[in-house]
């Protein structure tokens, strides 16, 4: 579909996005640790697009198999979620990644 | 109004009161630390109760002054969020609190 390709496109045209709700805890968490390592990421708020948010969730379920927020991705490469992202970082694995994807 | 006579009841009547959403994961996380702290809280999920939900919400936002879930309650007194139930577990304050509530 249309809007899969959008995602796709997204996911491989930016070093890292974010799939994200404004108002949900888990991913400001994951939004401010970017921004704390001094990465920009591309930001997209499910909840502040209307109809099309549920439909690039279900898009992002069958992509990742992920249906929960936020969904991150770096370099192309999925993942996972706030847990996800914050064990990379302290296992000092998340600036590789994020060198790798050419993002700090 | 006869809902918030209702909040006020709920809040004095048992120990732990959470106000929570099921798919929050901060909400998740403090009902799960009550849970290991051997504590049964009395939960009100607000996403399950149609229209009232945000009804509710707003009746706690001017009890409390706070307008966002996890909303905690011990012993009838407002105790904030997740963050600040986690931080006075961390203090080790909270399981005092709960001794003074009759809740463990
Ligand atoms: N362990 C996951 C939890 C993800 C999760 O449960 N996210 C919730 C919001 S905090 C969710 O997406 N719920 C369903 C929804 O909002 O559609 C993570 O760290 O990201
Ligand atoms: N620091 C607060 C954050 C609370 C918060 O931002 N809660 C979000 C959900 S995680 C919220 O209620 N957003 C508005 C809403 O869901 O109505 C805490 O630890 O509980
Ligand atoms: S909605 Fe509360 S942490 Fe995501």
């Amino acid at each position: 579909s249309r809007l899969e390709e959008n995602v796709k496109k997204t996911i491989s045209e930016n070093p890292v996005v974010i799939y994200s709700k404004t108002w949900c805890s888990y991913s400001m968490e994951v939004k401010d640790l970017f921004k704390r390592l001094g990465v920009e990421p591309h930001i997209i708020e499910l909840d502040e697009l209307g109809p099309q948010g549920p439909q690039l969730q279900k898009i992002l379920e069958r992509l990742t198999g992920q249906h929960t927020v936020p969904n991150v991705f770096i370099g192309g490469r999925h993942i996972g979620g706030c847990t996800e992202t914050v064990r990379l970082h302290r296992k000092g694995e998340l600036t590789s990644l994020l060198s790798e994807a050419g993002s700090s």
